[in-house]
Formats: structure tokens, C-alpha cells, sequence
């Protein structure tokens, strides 16, 4: 199957959430989102890695629109679960190489990698589906990062998120 | 935007590899995913959240006929990058609410989170993306959490992926 990249899509109106050191059981995952469901607030990534001695960390994404009011919102949660503590940054963009047939190609994820790396551009946050990789930048590199990968992958034009 | 859940896939066939504590600059993510691209192995999902102290973890599926190859590759790996250790675990399986206009609705991903909760199963993982909500669990879960959701989202038939 051969993989196609069909465009490079990104979005500037991202804010990133990070409930860290949160307890790794059964309904932590519902005692944080579930009020931000609540609010009607509305997320776009959800990232969670595996858990070391009983904890874990729990993000995700919002609209800049919402990054106060989220925080405002978790302030609660973070007491009622037991948080270590919630690290937040609004100065994020996140870049996706879209395409079919990734999912048997992680020969893409890995050029958008190598191709990150060598304008010493860091990889705060990736998430993947079966059509798409996402990671999250400072939103200073949003450009070149973008620039960078159309060249990579041989693209002509962007797609705004 | 009505957000319509179209069913529930799952993927038994999933190993988990967990690289922790590499360090968080430029180009570690290439070096991880380009020899395992490079292998000609399938890579599913990938997931990194955000560091902290200058490390963090990334984690990453393959087909779990593919488990004890990728172990190998990363050996060599994790000596060049001084990554603490290798987690790593191929009795997990994927659960995946798949759906339209998700991303305006983080009310699937909570009820999906607490129908699980409800179970009494680990969320071990997640991520997502536009139009599915994924969650890696312990194996053994995975008849037991596919049916709680058809329930839960009111649907009748599954897909597996
Ligand atoms: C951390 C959180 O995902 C937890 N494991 C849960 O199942 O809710
Ligand atoms: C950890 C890894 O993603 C690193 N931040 C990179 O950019 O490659």
C-alpha cells in the first residue's frame, strides 16, 4: 500500500493542558474531562502515555478562546483527584501530515520527525490516527515547521485547520 | 454540529512499546522511529505527551508479530539515546469510538471514559483525532469494554479494525 500525503494542515488556535502526576485508575480520565464536557468546552486532542508507580499525565487541547475558563474549571478537578499539579502554555500550534495509508507507513511520521530535527525544532506532543500525524510546537516555528515539511513531502499548498 | 457515533472498532492485535525518559530535544523522535521505519514495521498508534525536567516518554504500537523485532531494534536504541528504560506490554488491545464531528463534542470522549470507569477498566492510553477516540486497555477487557460501549452510545453492531 502506498502511502499518499495529501497535504500539511495546521492550527494556530490550540492552547495545551497537562493535568500531571494524576492517579492512574479507573474514572480519572471522566473526573477530568467530564466538566470541561459539561461546559461545553471544546477539545481537540486528547493525549494520555502510560502510567509509572501509580501515576500518569493527562492533556489536551483547546481554543485559545478557552484557556482561562479550562483552567478555571481544573483548578476544582485538580483538588478533588489528587493532581500534582496542572501545566498550561497558549503559545502552541499544532502541525499534521495528512494523507492515507499511514497507518502502515510510519516511514512519514518519521520524515516529519527528521525533518523537525533538523531545524532544531522540539516535539512537545504527537498524536496519531490511521489518516493523520499531529504534533504539537511553540507557535513561534509554526511557519517553518510548515515550510520545512512541504518541501520534505514534496507538497505545493497548505490546508488551515 | 450533532456528533454521530458510527460504532466502535478494536484491534486486538496491538503491542505497546514504551521508550521513557528520553531526553526532549530535536531530532530523539527520529532516531527512535527511523530505525523501526527503516525495519519496514507498521506502527500504529504513536503518542508523546509533553516532558518535564528535559525527558518524556513515547510510546508507540506495532503488530504484535512485530513485538519481539521492535524490542530488538530498541536495544541498540536506547543505548544511543540514554533513554532510562523500554516498557513494554503485547497483551493490550485498542478500543476506538468511531465518529463525525468529534471534535466539537468531548462529550463522547467523557462517556466513553466513564462507561469504562463504570467497568472498573484502566484506561492504559489515549489518543485522538477528528473523527475517533482511541483508548488502549488490558486484553482481557476488551469483550467486556466493546459491549459496555455499544451500549452505552446505543449501537448494534461492531467493526473490528
Ligand atoms: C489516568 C486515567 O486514564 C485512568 N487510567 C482512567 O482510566 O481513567
Ligand atoms: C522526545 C522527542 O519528541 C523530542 N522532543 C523531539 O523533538 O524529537
Amino acid at each position: 500500500e502506498k502511502a499518499v500525503v495529501a497535504g500539511i494542515a495546521f492550527d494556530r488556535n490550540e492552547a495545551r493542558i497537562n493535568v500531571k502526576g494524576v492517579p492512574d485508575k479507573p474514572g480519572i480520565a471522566y473526573q477530568i474531562l467530564g466538566p470541561i464536557a459539561d461546559a461545553n468546552i471544546e477539545v481537540d486532542m486528547i493525549i494520555q502515555n502510560v502510567g509509572e508507580n501509580g501515576t500518569t499525565d493527562f492533556s489536551f487541547t483547546v481554543p485559545r478562546g478557552e484557556f482561562q475558563r479550562t483552567l478555571g474549571i481544573l483548578r476544582d478537578v485538580q483538588t478533588h483527584i489528587g493532581a500534582a499539579k496542572i501545566d498550561a502554555d497558549d503559545k502552541v500550534a499544532k502541525i499534521s501530515i495528512v494523507g492515507v495509508g499511514m497507518r502502515s507507513h510510519c516511514g512519514i511520521a518519521s520524515t516529519m520527525f527528521r525533518t523537525l530535527a533538523e531545524e532544531g525544532i522540539n516535539i512537545q506532543l504527537i498524536s496519531t490516527s490511521e489518516i493523520k500525524v499531529s504534533v504539537l510546537v511553540d507557535e513561534k516555528y509554526l511557519e517553518l515547521g510548515v515550510r520545512v515539511l512541504h518541501k520534505a513531502f514534496g507538497l505545493d499548498q497548505t490546508v488551515e485547520a
